[in-house]
C-alpha cells in the first residue's frame, strides 16, 4: 500500500501474546526500510 | 526588553490543557529539525500501540494495546481497545517515549498482554475480539524506538569551540565553548567568561553560531579571546556540523550600504522595522541597522544573510496589513515610505534581491507548540501560532501580554512540537499565571 503522500505501507504478521495464549494478526506498519 | 523569570513546570499537562482549552497543536512534521520531524507520517489517528496497562491490580508491569484518539505534537491520547465509545480511562502519553512499542512487542519480549481489570469481563474470548480489532488496522514501524534514539543524536559535543554573536554587542562574534547540549540546543560558555556564566543558549541549527574562523572570512566584526583564556582542552567544531546558507548570487544588482529595506528587529522580535543596509560583507551577509536607533559607533547593527526570512523589501508590511515600525522619533506619522525615501535621499532595496520562498509548512492559526523566548533563549514557553504572513508565525506566548509576542520564520529551529521539552529533557515554561502578569 502506498498513500498518495508517498509512504509505504506495509502488510505484517504481528504476534499477540494474551494470557490465553499466543496468535498472530495481519496488520499495517510503514516501510522501515525506507 | 522585560525579562521573564522561570517558573515551575510543576501542575502543567499539556494534555489538559489541550483538552480543556479544546485546541490542537502544530503537528510534528511541521518542525523538520526536530526528533522525528522527517518520519511521523507514521503516527495518526486509529494507529494501535502496546503500552503499560495501569488499571491491573497484577504485581507486575503488565501491557495492553491502545489505540490514538488524538494527536498533540508529540503526545498522544489513548484508550483502551476494548473500551469503544467509553472514554473515561482515556490517557495522554508521549509517543516517543521508553514505553511506548509497536503491537507485536509484548510477545517478542515474552510478556502477556493483560486487558485493564475494569473491562476484564467484558469479552468472553479476547483473542477473537482482538483478531477482529486489529486485523488490518494500523501500528508502529518495528524499528520505531531505535528511529527516536537515533534521531536524539546530536553532533555538537562539550568542548566545542564556535563563534557566536556577542549578546551584549550584536554587530560582533566571540568565540564560546558548547557548555551542555539538550535536544539539539547549545548552552555555549563565551570563552572568556571565568565563572562560566556568561552564556548563550541556541540551536544548533541557529543562523547565529558559525565555525571558527567565519567572521575573519567575511569581513564580520569579532571580539578576540585573551589567549590567555584560552584552554588548551576545547576544539573547533567541525565545519560540517554547521547550517549552510542558501547559495546567493551577487549579479550585478546586489544590495548596497545605504539601501532600505522591513527587518524584524533582532532587539525587539515583536516589531518589524524600517532599516538600513549599512556594510555589505562577503558570501551574502549583510549588516544591518534599525532606523532612529542605532548607536553611532554602529555597534547595534546586526548580521542577516541576504537569503533571511527576516528581512523584507520595502511596502511588506502594508501588503501584507502589519504593523511598520517606523524610526525611532520620527515624526511625519503616519509612515510613508515615499516620502521618507525622498527625505532621506535613499533608495530601496530591489525586491529581487529578497528570499520569497514560501515553504508548504502546516502551521495554522491557533495551533499551539513550545517556542523559544528569543530575548531569553534558555527559555522554551507554551505558545500559540496567531498569525501567519507567508513563512512568517507570530508567536504569542500564553498567558503573557501580545507585546511579548514575536515574529519567527516557519522553519525556526527555536520551535518545537507539544512533547518537546518532556522527550529532550528541556525546562518547560508554563502559562504565565495571573499573578506573574501583574
Amino acid at each position: 500500500g502506498t498513500e498518495p503522500s508517498g509512504r509505504k505501507w506495509e502488510q505484517k504478521q504481528v504476534q499477540i501474546k494474551t494470557l490465553e495464549g499466543e496468535f498472530s494478526v495481519t496488520m499495517w506498519a510503514s516501510d522501515d526500510k525506507k | 526588553s522585560v525579562n521573564k523569570a522561570p517558573v515551575t513546570v510543576e501542575g502543567f499537562s499539556w494534555g489538559n490543557y489541550i483538552t480543556s482549552n479544546n485546541v490542537i497543536a502544530a503537528p510534528v512534521t511541521c518542525f523538520r529539525h526536530a526528533p522525528m520531524g522527517n518520519c511521523w507520517g507514521d503516527i495518526a489517528e486509529g494507529v494501535r500501540i502496546e503500552v503499560p496497562n495501569t488499571d491491573s491490580n497484577l504485581p507486575t508491569k503488565v501491557f495492553w494495546i491502545s489505540g490514538i484518539v488524538k494527536l498533540a505534537g508529540y503526545n498522544a491520547l489513548l484508550r483502551y481497545e476494548g473500551f469503544e465509545n467509553d472514554s473515561s480511562l482515556d490517557f495522554w502519553c508521549n509517543i516517543c517515549g521508553p514505553d511506548i512499542h509497536p503491537v507485536g512487542w509484548c510477545a517478542t519480549s515474552g510478556k502477556p498482554l493483560v486487558p485493564p481489570q475494569s473491562i476484564q469481563h467484558k469479552y468472553t474470548n479476547w483473542k477473537a475480539f482482538l483478531v477482529k480489532r486489529l486485523t488490518g488496522a494500523k501500528t508502529l514501524p518495528p524499528d520505531f524506538s531505535q528511529k527516536v534514539s537515533e534521531n536524539m543524536q546530536y553532533p555538537f559535543k562539550p568542548s566545542m569551540r564556535v563563534e557566536v554573536v556577542d549578546k551584549t554587542h550584536l554587530c560582533r562574534t566571540r568565540v564560546a565553548v558548547v557548555e551542555s547540549v539538550i535536544g539539539g540546543r547549545l548552552r555555549l560558555v563565551y570563552e572568556e567568561s571565568e565563572d562560566k556564566t556568561d552564556d548563550f543558549w541556541c540551536h544548533m541549527y541557529s543562523p547565529l553560531i558559525h565555525p571558527i574562523g567565519w567572521s575573519r572570512s567575511i569581513g564580520h566584526r569579532f571580539k578576540r579571546t585573551d589567549i590567555l583564556k584560552k584552554q588548551e582542552s576545547n576544539y573547533d567544531a567541525p565545519s560540517h556540523l554547521f547550517i549552510k546558507v542558501k547559495d546567493v548570487e551577487q549579479g550585478s544588482e546586489w544590495f548596497k550600504e545605504g539601501m532600505k529595506l522591513e527587518a524584524i528587529d533582532p532587539l525587539n522580535l515583536s516589531a518589524i522595522c524600517v532599516a538600513t543596509i549599512r556594510k555589505v560583507l562577503a558570501e551574502g551577509y549583510l549588516m544591518i541597522g534599525i532606523d532612529g536607533s542605532e548607536a553611532a559607533d554602529g555597534s547595534d547593527w546586526f548580521c542577516y544573510h541576504a537569503s533571511s526570512p527576516s528581512i523584507f523589501p520595502v511596502g511588506f508590511c502594508e501588503i501584507n496589513k502589519i504593523e511598520l515600525t517606523p524610526p525611532r522619533g520620527y515624526t511625519k506619522l503616519p509612515f510613508k515610505w515615499f516620502d521618507y525615501l525622498r527625505e532621506t535621499g535613499s533608495i530601496a532595496a530591489p525586491v529581487k534581491l529578497f528570499n520569497k520562498d514560501v515553504p508548504n509548512h502546516g502551521f495554522r492559526v491557533g495551533m499551539k507548540l513550545e517556542a523559544v523566548d528569543l530575548m531569553e533563549p534558555r527559555l522554551v514557553c507554551v505558545a500559540t501560532v496567531t498569525r501567519i504572513i507567508h513563512r512568517l508565525l507570530r508567536i504569542h506566548f500564553d498567558g503573557w501580554e501580545d507585546e511579548y509576542d514575536q515574529w519567527v520564520d516557519c522553519e525556526s529551529p527555536d520551535l518545537y512540537p507539544v512533547g518537546w521539552c518532556q522527550l529532550t529533557g528541556y525546562q518547560l515554561q508554563p502559562p504565565a499565571p495571573q499573578s506573574n502578569k501583574d
